[in-house]
């Protein structure tokens, strides 16, 4: 089973 | 079995689907392919589309031959059946693949260091990598290819550990696209089971005995651009990327560079002699380019930076949470830790770069979604 570690939402400001 | 080692991989575009493949015999080679509703009994229809093989050779081992071919004009979100092979040898089992949609939300798979062969017990290693792969491509949905940052083997050369990498399943039925790391530069090996598109002759090229070649493909609507971050030629590597993406960034919605040699890590590799070469090389070429995002691997630790400037500071006010608005020239990096288990390295706090670490010893991958407002990277671990 994986588990999440990390987790970014990379955008344009 | 006289076919051994076929591997499906990207292309230039969505369009192309690349393979490689070991023989028993040289010359004659070719794939085969159709729509999946075309088949008939599971087997390709007579008419099936064909294409011989672009590059073909004796194998680093001396027995087997290296096969390289293409499938082109694939049509989005359609069912593919192929196989490999030749009229002497014979043909590879029909295997299955679907491509991707046409510029609506994707997702790829990314994967470091799975080096197999490292950390003592080939078996065990293999098995990490195989475990980490399938749980990833159950936990993603439907990944439009899989991206492994470099040191695929231990052994430049070794043919059973290129044999344990290239395994599962998902080899035949997902893409893959490489990087090629210090243990996979020093045989031609690399090259010869990897069929990579557009590979420049004239950036980051091996030599008569090593691997190279600096590359790049769009996939996702993504532009991405992988360098041979062995190759010590920085400003060949600058030409190369400023050139494909004054060419070829117009195509794309974002912009993603990978190589081997993580210039961000936190850990034992940080401060070798290379990565400092690389970590004063890098950021001005990926800030005049806006590269979005830099995925590397190399020192077996996951971490990501804060957003970074072309000077390779910090940008002010960059948090490391869970959103990141980047203004243009700025770049977000990510280390990914082993994909097997093969080994780990220790720990180094208090670096400048460091948003987030994680480093804990257990092998990891990361999800990447696309979509026009967002790139997201999420990373799992695989106890």
């Amino acid at each position: 089973t994986a588990e999440q570690i990390d987790d970014v939402e990379l955008r344009r400001a | 079995e006289a076919i051994t080692d076929p591997v499906l991989q990207v292309g230039a575009d969505s369009t192309t689907r690349n393979l490689s493949w070991m023989s028993e015999n040289s010359g004659g080679g070719e794939v085969r392919w159709a729509p999946v509703n075309e088949l008939e009994g599971g087997e390709l229809p007579a008419d099936a589309a064909a294409a011989e093989t672009t590059d073909s050779g004796l194998a680093t081992d001396l027995k087997r031959h290296f096969n390289h071919a293409s499938m082109t004009d694939l049509e989005p979100d359609t069912d593919y059946a192929y196989q490999v092979g030749s009229d002497e040898d014979g043909f590879t089992e029909v295997q299955q693949f679907t491509t991707g949609s046409s510029g609506g939300d994707d997702e790829f798979l990314v994967f470091g260091d799975p080096q197999v062969g490292a950390g003592g017990g080939d078996l065990g290693v293999a098995t990490g990598w195989e475990r980490t792969l399938s749980t990833a491509v159950a936990t993603a949905d439907d990944p439009s290819f899989l991206y492994s940052l470099g040191d695929q083997v231990n052994s430049a050369g070794n043919q059973e550990q290129y044999a344990q990498y290239l395994a599962p399943e998902a080899t035949r039925t997902i893409p893959q696209a490489t990087t090629i790391g210090n243990h996979d530069v020093s045989s031609k090996a690399y090259e010869q089971h990897f069929n990579r598109p557009n590979v420049s002759q004239d950036h980051g090229g091996g030599g008569i005995i090593t691997s190279g070649g600096d590359y790049w493909f769009i996939e996702d609507g993504v532009l991405f651009l992988n360098i041979n971050s062995n190759s010590s030629d920085m400003d060949a590597h600058a030409e190369f990327i400023d050139e494909v993406v004054a060419e070829h960034g117009g195509q794309a919605r974002w912009t993603v560079l990978g190589f081997h040699h993580s210039i961000y890590s936190t850990a034992t590799h940080w401060n070798d002699l290379d990565v400092k070469r690389l970590r004063k090389a890098i950021p001005p070429v990926a800030a005049r380019n806006d590269i979005d995002l830099v995925v590397s691997g190399h020192d077996h630790i996951f971490n990501r930076t804060f957003l970074m400037d072309g000077e390779g500071k910090p940008v002010e006010g960059s948090e490391a949470g869970a959103d990141e608005a980047k203004e243009d020239g700025q770049t977000l990096y990510l280390t990914l830790t082993s994909s097997s288990g093969s080994k780990f390295y220790d720990y180094v706090p208090g670096l400048d770069w460091e948003g987030k670490s994680v480093h804990n010893d257990m092998p990891a991958f990361t999800r990447v979604r696309v979509s026009d407002e967002a790139l997201r990277a999420t990373t799992y671990e695989v106890p």
